[in-house]
């Protein structure tokens, strides 16, 4: 508990930096492999620069996904928790020194993939995005349902797998709106690009409420 | 770290209650949605009762799982973890107490859908199983390392989506073995039933250690 209300004071020291900074803060949650990197790089090159993105990638280890990110031309710092399961205030906090926040709009952080942890730490974010592939199973939000409750948008990612696996969208979404009424859900497949406009609409929205 | 040395006792202890009923015990980890249920329900349907399995489900809500294993008749007890993101040996302790270990060979633990915090936690088990499906992509191993050190058995499930996504086995089996030498490495599909066969001997085997 004590840990939670040290992590929310910094929390909240993150968001009036970045508050002042101008720059809008959106913290991506989901398990492993999802597709919120995916999610990022396709989001990056149809935005091609405007608004102008930041990126912190969250992992245990390695620095596999900053290095896609850095392909897309986007400033981009990865922290690793070295087996740490979920990011924390004080390591975005530290993370920020290394952008230059007055030439940004939007920083975007990719949470450790984690259904549970993640969700009880406030990162200084404004929005929280929510994602599910087809491939994990419509169940996802009723089993793991903290994550749902305080999902601003919620992203069914892979829709092109859906002719191949046993994913009822509309059972998903019942237990989707149940848990947070009228959270928009977004059908998106970085695969083949649908979805992918109302993405970066909604991140165009993001970016200009800061 | 307090936690984990109470945690550790208490396994030992779960340990020697099964090793005294004579019950090998297998803890199950994955992300959410890799599979762990469905591979527990085609290995049922397969043994048919021989080995005598009983199961032991956690998720932090529901009994969705429970559900799908009980209609296999094999008994199960779901755990429900209200938000915790792993199983505990205080929580398997308790829930032995739902079986009649007298005529049980074998003990499958679904643990917590999570690649990182169950790993810390020991359950009493004999054997420890880690599943990594295609659609999460190949750099898991990597990136979330601690499991896969600690695995005796490696899952690969899901292969019948392997047209559809961007998986390098080959990477995959490299970053694996890098972790784990030597470890076993089964492609299985769930849904054509492809390594089921691998599996259940697998399962076999395991039993027949206790
Ligand atoms: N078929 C299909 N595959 C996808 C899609 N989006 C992502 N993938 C694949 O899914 C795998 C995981 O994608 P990532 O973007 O790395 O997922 P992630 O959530 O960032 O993973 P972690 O950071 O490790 O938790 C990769 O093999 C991607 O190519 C999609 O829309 N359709
Ligand atoms: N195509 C395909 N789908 C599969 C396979 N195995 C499981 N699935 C699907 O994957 C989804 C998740 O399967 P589950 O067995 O519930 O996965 P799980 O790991 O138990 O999920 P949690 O307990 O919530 O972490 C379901 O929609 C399954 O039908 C497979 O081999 N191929
Ligand atoms: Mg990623
Ligand atoms: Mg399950
Ligand atoms: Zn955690
Ligand atoms: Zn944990």
């Amino acid at each position: 508990q004590k840990v939670m209300k040290v992590n929310d004071e910094l929390a909240q020291g993150v968001r009036l930096r970045l508050e002042g900074a101008g720059v809008a803060c959106v913290n991506i949650m989901s398990a492993p492999g999802s597709g919120k990197t995916s999610l990022i790089e396709v989001a990056l090159r149809a935005l091609q620069g405007t608004p102008r993105i930041g990126v912190i990638e969250g992992d245990p280890d390695t620095t596999l996904d900053a290095e896609r990110i850095a392909a897309c031309n986007a400033p981009v710092v990865q922290i690793n928790t070295d087996g740490g399961c979920h990011l924390e205030a004080n390591l975005v906090g530290r993370a920020l020194g290394d952008f230059d926040l007055a030439n940004l709009d939007l920083l975007l952080i990719e949470n450790v993939g984690n259904l549970v942890c993640p969700v009880g730490f406030d990162l200084g974010e404004n929005k929280r995005v929510a994602v599910v592939s087809t491939t994990e199973g419509h169940d996802k939000p009723a089993k793991y349902p903290k994550l749902f409750r305080s999902a601003d948008l919620v992203i069914l990612n892979k829709i092109d797998l859906l002719p191949y696996v046993n994913f009822d969208v509309e059972i998903f979404r019942g237990y989707v709106l149940g848990l947070r009424p009228g959270v928009p859900i977004l059908n998106v497949s970085c695969r083949t690009g649908e979805g992918v406009d109302a993405w970066c609409s909604w991140l165009r929205e993001a970016a200009s409420g800061a």
